[in-house]
């Protein structure tokens, strides 16, 4: 089962 | 202040099609270097990388960096309002309460202007790393479209795989399973916008959901040609160039496996 990942989880906040 | 002449107003219609099913607000980010935007959706899947250079105006005036916080629906109505080959003028004050839209008929004949109030945004901005992408596509942005378009009739998501040989697009749903391969061809008599080109450092493969790919083929009108690029374990890249003028950038989440 695949889950959606986040933006955050793979760039970092400014 | 702000003030910057676009003589394809129509362009600002295409640009505004390829978000409004994204996002419902925005801050427009005006600097010297030209109007930019970034923004995610509200899940915070998709993220949305507009760049508008300078250079592309006609004339273009901006003193000091101006966020231009705007809502889109609204935005939309307003510039549904010029004809598509009117000339837009869009100009607003270093800290802006409104924002000035100004339409002139190509033949001069006719000028209208719009007054639309900002609002105070508060968005995350993203570090999107200037990254080499292991696999990057280039391929007519009508076929892309359709094939996203044929990939979500049967399944919620695609899963895409670059190899020298070409890219691979799967989905699975109720009713059974889909796959389109799309190869390479340059060396046909295509021209060049009609061609897939395929250029991998090693093989990628990734789980996207077709609803977001779908939303951003609504950038289509803006280019001939979109590039994919896509790096192990990154959201994925679709981008549109608009000619002379900029780009408009998706990035997109991939599925995680548990």
């Amino acid at each position: 089962k695949s889950q959606q990942g986040r933006l955050e989880s793979f760039f970092g906040a400014v | 202040m702000f003030e910057a002449r676009l003589l394809q107003g129509g362009l600002l219609k295409k640009v505004l099609d390829s978000i409004k099913d994204i996002i419902t607000e925005g801050n427009f980010d005006c600097s010297p270097n030209g109007l930019s935007l970034q923004a995610m959706d509200s899940s915070h899947v998709s993220l949305i990388d507009i760049l508008l250079e300078s250079e592309g105006f006609e004339h273009y005036r901006c003193d000091r960096n101006i966020p231009m916080g705007l809502n889109i629906t609204n935005l939309v109505k307003m510039i549904k309002c010029a004809g598509s080959e009117d000339i837009v003028t869009i100009k607003c004050e270093d800290k802006p309460d409104n924002v000035t839209f100004l339409f002139e008929s190509k033949d001069n004949d006719k000028i209208s202007d719009f007054e639309m109030k900002t609002m105070t945004i508060d968005d995350e901005h993203l570090l999107v790393p200037d990254q080499t992408y292991t696999a990057v596509v280039k391929m007519p942005s009508a076929e892309f479209q359709r094939l996203c378009r044929d990939m979500a009739a049967i399944g919620d998501t695609v899963n895409i795989s670059v190899t020298k040989e070409g890219v691979r697009f799967s989905t699975t749903g109720d009713m059974g399973t889909a796959n389109i391969t799309v190869r390479p061809n340059p060396s046909g008599d295509q021209k060049e916008e009609e061609r897939t080109e395929v250029q991998i450092t090693e093989p990628v493969s990734a789980g996207f959901a077709l609803r977001y790919l779908n939303s951003f083929t609504k950038a289509t009108p803006l280019s001939p040609t979109v590039t994919l690029g896509m790096v192990p374990n990154l959201p994925i890249v679709v981008e549109y160039k608009i000619a002379d003028m900029g780009h408009v950038r998706y990035y997109l989440a991939p599925k995680i496996e548990d």
